[in-house]
């Protein structure tokens, strides 16, 4: 589908993206990991785009079998979210990934 | 306000109340955190109510001064959030209050 097409487009151009609520803390706070590790993911805000926003979590759910926020994604691979992103950081994965990825 | 009345009246006959939304993380923490201190909190899910829950939030808000859910009593007096509880719990001031409060 478009959407499908759109978020495969997205996740493989930007090296960490990140589709989050702007209310939700535990979209917050991956956000910010991103942040203290000097990282600027492309965050987007599935509260902000109007009836768009349910509609890219459900094609969100359908490629990654995650309809939860945040959908964390680095190099075009699925993550998970925040609760496995902050273990990736703990177990020093994630750094690596970031590099691989070109984001830092 | 009836509402007002409602609140100030499960505040003081529960030892521990969490207005609450069943998809948030951060209400889930502290919930469990309760639930690992052997307490049984009062939860109150405010996405379960219909039109009533965003007016409890509200009621809440002026009572409180927080919009944002977990928000927590014990023995009738205003906690806070998920980051406040967990907080007191890292000091030790949270099982004095739960003490005196008879909820444990
Ligand atoms: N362990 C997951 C939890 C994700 C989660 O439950 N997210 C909530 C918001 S904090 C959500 O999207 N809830 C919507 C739903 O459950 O439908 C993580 O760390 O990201
Ligand atoms: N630090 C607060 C954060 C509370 C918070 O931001 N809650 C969010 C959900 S996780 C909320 O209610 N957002 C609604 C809003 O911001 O209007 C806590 O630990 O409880
Ligand atoms: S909505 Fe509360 S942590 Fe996400």
């Amino acid at each position: 589908s478009g959407l499908e097409d759109t978020v495969k487009k997205t996740i493989s151009e930007n090296p960490v993206v990140v589709y989050s609520k702007t209310w939700c803390s535990y979209s917050s706070e991956v956000k910010s990991l991103f942040t203290r590790l000097g990282v600027e993911p492309l965050v987007i805000e599935l509260d902000q785009l109007g009836s768009e926003g349910p509609q890219l979590q459900t094609t969100l759910e359908m490629l990654t079998g995650q309809h939860t926020v945040p959908n964390v994604f680095i190099g075009g691979k699925h993550i998970g979210g925040c609760t496995d992103t902050i273990k990736l950081h703990q177990t020093g994965e994630l750094e690596p990934l970031l590099s691989e990825a070109g984001a830092t």
